[in-house]
């Protein structure tokens, strides 16, 4: 998705699932 | 106009599947190799697999939920490739490759097969 403005993020960019609850 | 790309998603993504899969959460397939039984998620074997691709696009085998496959898959080799398919890691050591790139073939993963002639090849 290399739009002309692409704005890249390095972040995390969802939640992680743990390993256990 | 434009927009935000977050450049680690699909490994933030592909991490919380293999989350799922290490705690059998949302797991809807048991496939057997050679008596030992891996959970996994259909889609994900879909994606990365000819073979699975093959097998749950065929309407006969919409509610399979345990396969096994053909005695000559050596489990080892699979386990492998089922961590490669969680991780994008292939863990190749000179024991296994062999066995790694034949379930390759079966599970008609090209790509894989190519970087494990390789590395036979280089070694």
């Amino acid at each position: 998705y290399e739009g002309v403005n692409t704005i890249k993020e390095m972040g995390r960019s969802i939640h992680e699932i743990p390993r256990q609850d | 106009d434009g927009c935000i790309q977050f450049t680690r998603h699909a490994g933030d993504v592909l991490l919380n599947f293999n989350r799922l899969r290490s705690r059998d959460i949302l797991t809807d397939v048991t496939i057997q190799v050679d008596g030992q039984h891996f959970h996994a998620h259909k889609a994900i074997l879909v994606a990365c697999s000819g073979f699975f691709y093959s097998v749950f696009m065929d309407p006969k085998n919409t509610n399979l939920s345990a396969i096994s496959l053909d005695p000559k898959v050596d489990p080892k080799g699979f386990s492998i490739l089922l961590d490669f398919m969680y991780t994008s890691c292939l863990d190749l050591k000179d024991s296994l490759v062999l066995a790694t790139m034949n379930t390759a073939i079966y599970l008609q993963m090209e790509h894989v097969v190519d970087t494990c002639h390789r590395f036979i090849n280089s070694s």
